[in-house]
């Protein structure tokens, strides 16, 4: 969920 | 999506789309550093190394391939296009990649969120993205001269970044587990290198005069 979280910018 | 990450995302993807429409059009790409192009292209596909395994939103995906199509498409025109790449000026774009390459590389090993491939590959592209303007800065101080389409490129660079810092202090304040400090520390150095392209823009556009970099 983190890492999801900071993957969702480009 | 906040209105700051939109309008970074809208400014950078106009930034590249106006560079590629100028090297297009008038077939020249005088005064355009190849190598900030390759060190680009390099950040973009270090970043999305996830556009096929982690589905984001259609929004992510569309604007992950045009980022990528579009840096690719830029290098490509530059080397081989057979009359874009003549107004190209290699004596003068003489900055090294592995300057920047290789210290973002041993940075992102050391300083990262989680040692893996994709995460140090994901830290990489952002420490150098911040340094990847480096050389069309020095290829502009060193030609001086500024077209105008090349002025706006860089402008719209530094203002997607400077947008993009917004969008995390939004959303640090709206989503308190969202704070990456290494994110943060890219992000505000790559804004910082364009400080002081931003002054002399200003400059020349309130004075209304040619831009020119003080060498």
């Amino acid at each position: 969920e983190e890492d999801l979280e900071t993957k969702d910018e480009l | 999506m906040n209105i700051f990450r939109l309008a970074g995302d809208m400014t950078h993807l106009f930034s590249v789309l106006v560079l590629l429409l100028k090297i297009h059009t008038i077939k020249s790409c005088a005064g355009i550093s190849l190598k900030t192009q390759e060190l680009y292209a390099l950040v973009f596909t270090t970043r999305y190394l996830d556009i096929f395994t982690d589905f984001i939103s259609l929004y992510n995906t569309v604007m992950k391939l045009i980022f990528l199509g579009s840096s690719f498409s830029i290098v490509w025109y530059i080397r081989r296009h057979k009359i874009v790449r003549r107004s190209y000026d290699k004596d003068q774009d003489t900055f090294r990649h592995y300057f920047l390459v290789i210290p973002c590389l041993v940075l992102a090993v050391f300083i990262n969120h989680k040692f893996t491939f994709k995460e140090v590959m994901w830290t990489f592209s952002l420490y150098l993205e911040a340094v990847a303007i480096l050389p069309q800065l020095v290829l502009l101080q060193r030609t001086r001269n500024i077209d105008n389409l090349t002025g706006q490129y860089v402008f719209l660079l530094g203002a997607y970044r400077a947008l993009y810092i917004l969008n995390w202090i939004y959303r640090h304040f709206t989503e308190p587990h969202y704070v990456h400090w290494i994110t943060w520390i890219a992000g505000v150095v790559q804004t910082l290198l364009y400080a002081d392209f931003f002054y002399y823009y200003f400059q020349s556009w309130k004075n209304n005069e040619k831009l020119q970099l003080p060498a």
